[in-house]
């Protein structure tokens, strides 16, 4: 699975995620990715999000729109929501796997609970950092 | 705020043999994704462009489980999802369980852009992309035989779990257990075990 975040310069958010499912996947089978809220969110007033990792879980958990919800109406920050969802939402409902996230004042968050992640973040004028973990 | 890019490219289980020349293959391709989307943003591109084109290219990466170079089905063959968002309006587009367009993540953008709907799959998903453009191509194009061979692997070891399917990290956990040569052989030097990929 691939995706990408994004704030542009006019303060507004976005998200896409793209993927191949899983090798040996049966056939129709469809995960987090396509599923708004669950892979793939974007709300100006919280943030964007793209997930990556076993999609039933972050389905059973609407993952994605819970740490827009975890931040609109508890008041957490983009860190703190992500956290919430990624090391306790989704062990609950026995999912695992990683997200990027931004929030409209530019704040990122990477948080995952596999042991590896492909990432990256980009600034615009900024520093540009890449990063297997 | 500073316009920011952020993107990823899978998670999985990190690989114990990753090798020199696949951890600088990865590395620089997630550097030079990320820059060509911080572009798009410095050049006053929306949001949605810069998430777009970021896409995009992932899935012109074979490096990547998305479009080219994706994992197969246990029927051999690709299934592809994509999706887009954007966050001014919640406007929403999807694809699901399609075979023949090339970029997905474009095909999402055209059903948020041209549907009243938010998300078509199959056949009726590239019926609509091609309506607008999109590039369609034989399925066969995705398919890469380092892809097959992960599949043949993973069914040798069990070929009709579901659930293995998805915990393949499982499998990587067992071949690492009683066979680390056989475990590292099956990474191909992939920083992340390209078995236990999440997605």
């Amino acid at each position: 699975t691939v995706g990408a975040v994004a704030l542009d310069a006019a303060g507004h958010l976005a998200a896409a995620t793209s993927t191949g499912g899983i090798t040996n996947k049966q056939p129709g089978r469809v995960g987090d990715t396509p599923i708004f809220g669950a892979g793939t969110y974007a709300d100006d007033r919280s943030c964007a999000v793209s997930a990556t990792g076993m999609g039933e879980g972050f389905m059973r958990a609407v993952a994605a729109h819970e740490i827009a919800a975890l931040m609109t109406y508890a008041g957490l920050s983009l860190t703190e929501a992500a956290a919430t969802v990624i090391h306790e939402r989704l062990p609950e409902v026995g999912g695992d796997g990683g997200l990027i996230a931004v929030d409209a004042q530019g704040n990122v968050s990477l948080p995952m609970n596999t042991t590896g992640m492909y990432r990256a973040v980009a600034r615009v004028g900024g520093e540009l950092q890449a990063a297997i973990h | 705020s500073t316009p920011v890019l952020v993107l990823h490219g899978g998670a999985g289980t990190i690989s114990r043999s990753m090798s020199p020349e696949k951890n600088t293959a990865y590395r620089r391709a997630l550097s030079e994704i990320a820059a060509a989307g911080r572009d798009v943003l410095a050049a006053g591109g929306s949001a949605v462009d810069a998430v777009t084109e970021t896409v995009r290219l992932l899935e012109e990466n074979p490096l990547f489980n998305a479009a080219y170079g994706a994992v197969l089905t246990s029927a051999g063959e690709v299934e592809l999802d994509a999706a887009v968002m954007r966050g001014q309006d919640r406007a929403a587009g999807a694809v699901t369980s399609v075979r023949r367009l090339r970029n997905p993540v474009l095909a999402a953008r055209q059903v948020m852009e041209h549907s009243h709907h938010v998300l078509f799959c199959g056949a009726g998903a590239e019926a609509f992309a091609a309506e607008h453009g999109a590039e369609l191509v034989d399925p066969d194009w995705f398919v890469l035989p380092e892809r097959r061979e992960q599949l043949e692997r993973v069914r040798a070891q069990d070929p009709h779990a579901f659930v293995v399917d998805h915990d393949a990290a499982g499998l990587a956990a067992e071949n690492q257990e009683g066979d680390e040569a056989e475990a590292s052989l099956a990474s191909g030097g992939d920083p992340i075990e390209p078995d236990s990929k999440r997605g």
